[in-house]
C-alpha cells in the first residue's frame, strides 16, 4: 500500500518533470526534483522506490521514462469526466479553473437545486437539475463527483452520487461523509496553517 | 527543519485531537490518531517526535497537552487577519467559507480592480480598490494575503502585496511567484489526482 502523502506528491513530481522535459532536460537527480518542490532528496528517492527502479547510477532519473510511469500510476493518461454538484461560488470557480482540464479532468456538468440556476451555463457548462443526476451521470459517463454544496446538504448529495454510480468523490464541504465510494476531502485551511507556521518561523529566525 | 508535509499534517492532528477532546477522551495512542487520518501510526509518532516528547509509556498522548503544543506551533491560538485579492468566484467562496474563521483566519478585506465590484460587500466584507491595498493592509493590520486573480495578474498582485508589508501569501493562481515573502501554492487538482489513483486502485483490487 502506497502512503497517501506519496500519492499526493506524485502529481507534484509529474508537474516538475514536465517542466524539465519542456526545457529539454533528459536526466534529473533526486536533488533536482527536491529543490523545485521544497522537500528532501531522500523523500524523492523513497517515494519513487515504491514504484520500482527508475534511476540509473551516475546518470539520475530518465525524465521521459519516469513521466510515463507516473502518468500511468496516477491515471494521467486517462481522461476523467467530472460533475460538480453546487453551482455556487466554489462550483463556478472550479468549472472555470484551467488547471483541471490541463490535467485531463473535464467538467461536463453542474448540478443544483436552485430553479434560478438550472438551465443556465457557467463557462460553457450547463447547470442541470439535481433530480437528473443519475440519468446525466450515466449518459455522460461521469466518474468523479465534486461536492460544492453547503454543509447541511453534503451527506444527502453524497448518497445521490453513490446511487448514480459515481466512482470517486472530491468533497469540499466541511463534513465527514459516510459513503462506500472513495472520498478525498479538500480543506484549504491547511494551506493557511502552513503559511502561518512559515510566517512565525521566518520572524523568529 | 521540520518537513513541509509534517507541518501540513499538524493541522490534521489538531482537528483530530479536538474531536477526541469534544468526546471527553483524555489519552490517545498514535494508532487512535492514525486511524482517523488514514495514515500509518509510525508516521504519527515520527511527526510528533520533531516537537519533543509528549507520549507517556503505556498511557499514550495527553490530548489537552498535545493540543496546546500543536496550537502553539502552528500559530492556532493567534488570530490572523487576511485579505483576499480578487473578488470573483474563488474569492467569494473563500470569504464565505466558515472553515477559515473557525481556524482563526479572519477575512477582513477583499480587493479588486473592477469598478463594478468595488464598494460592494461579499458575506459582509467590503471590496476595496486594489489601489488602496497598502493603506488598508496597514490600517487593518493584515498579515496574510490571498491571490485569487487570473494567472496573468498574479505576479503583479504578489509584488503589490509584498510592497504593502504582508507577511505571507496563499496563492491560488497557477503561476510560480517570484517574491521574498513566504508563499504557499494551492492546487486542488492534486486532490483530483489522488481520487483518480484511488478509483483505479479500487477497481483493480
Ligand atoms: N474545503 C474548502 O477549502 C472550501 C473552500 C470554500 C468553500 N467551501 C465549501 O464549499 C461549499 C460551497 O461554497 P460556496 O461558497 O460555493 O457556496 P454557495 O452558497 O455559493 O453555493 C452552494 C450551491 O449549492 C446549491 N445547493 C444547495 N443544496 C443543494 C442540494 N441539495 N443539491 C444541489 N445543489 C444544492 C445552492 O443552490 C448553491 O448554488 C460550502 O460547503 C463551503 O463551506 C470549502
Ligand atoms: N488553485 C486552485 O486550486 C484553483 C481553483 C479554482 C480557481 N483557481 C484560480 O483562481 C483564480 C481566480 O479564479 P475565479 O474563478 O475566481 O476567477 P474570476 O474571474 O471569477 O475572478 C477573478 C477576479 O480578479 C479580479 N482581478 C483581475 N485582475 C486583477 C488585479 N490586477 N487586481 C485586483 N483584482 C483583479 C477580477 O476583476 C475578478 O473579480 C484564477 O487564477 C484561477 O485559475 C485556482
Amino acid at each position: 500500500k502506497i502512503p497517501r502523502p506519496t500519492v499526493k506528491r506524485l502529481g507534484l513530481y509529474y508537474r516538475c518533470l514536465s517542466n524539465y522535459r519542456e526545457d529539454g532536460v533528459d536526466f534529473v537527480s533526486s536533488q533536482d526534483i527536491a529543490e523545485k518542490l521544497n522537500i528532501k532528496p531522500s523523500q524523492v528517492r523513497k517515494d519513487l522506490s515504491y514504484f520500482g527502479e527508475f534511476g540509473k547510477r551516475g546518470l539520475g532519473y530518465d525524465v521521459k521514462k519516469l513521466l510515463n510511469e507516473i502518468a500511468h500510476i496516477i491515471g494521467v493518461n486517462k481522461e476523467w469526466n467530472v460533475a460538480i454538484v453546487g453551482a455556487g461560488n466554489l462550483g463556478s470557480a472550479l468549472t472555470s479553473y484551467p488547471g483541471l482540464s490541463k490535467h485531463k479532468f473535464r467538467v461536463l456538468a453542474l448540478f443544483d437545486n436552485n430553479q434560478q440556476k438550472i438551465g443556465k451555463k457557467v463557462s460553457g457548462i450547463t447547470v442541470y437539475d439535481i433530480s437528473d443526476l443519475e440519468r446525466t451521470v450515466n449518459k455522460l459517463k461521469i466518474e468523479i463527483g465534486v461536492i460544492a454544496v453547503p454543509e447541511f446538504a453534503a451527506q444527502h448529495v453524497a448518497e445521490l452520487l453513490e446511487k448514480s454510480g459515481i466512482k470517486g468523490i472530491v468533497n469540499f464541504a466541511p463534513v465527514r461523509l459516510r459513503t462506500n465510494v472513495p472520498v478525498e476531502d479538500v480543506d484549504i485551511t491547511l494551506s493557511f496553517e502552513t503559511i502561518a507556521y512559515n510566517v512565525v518561523k521566518k520572524s523568529s529566525t
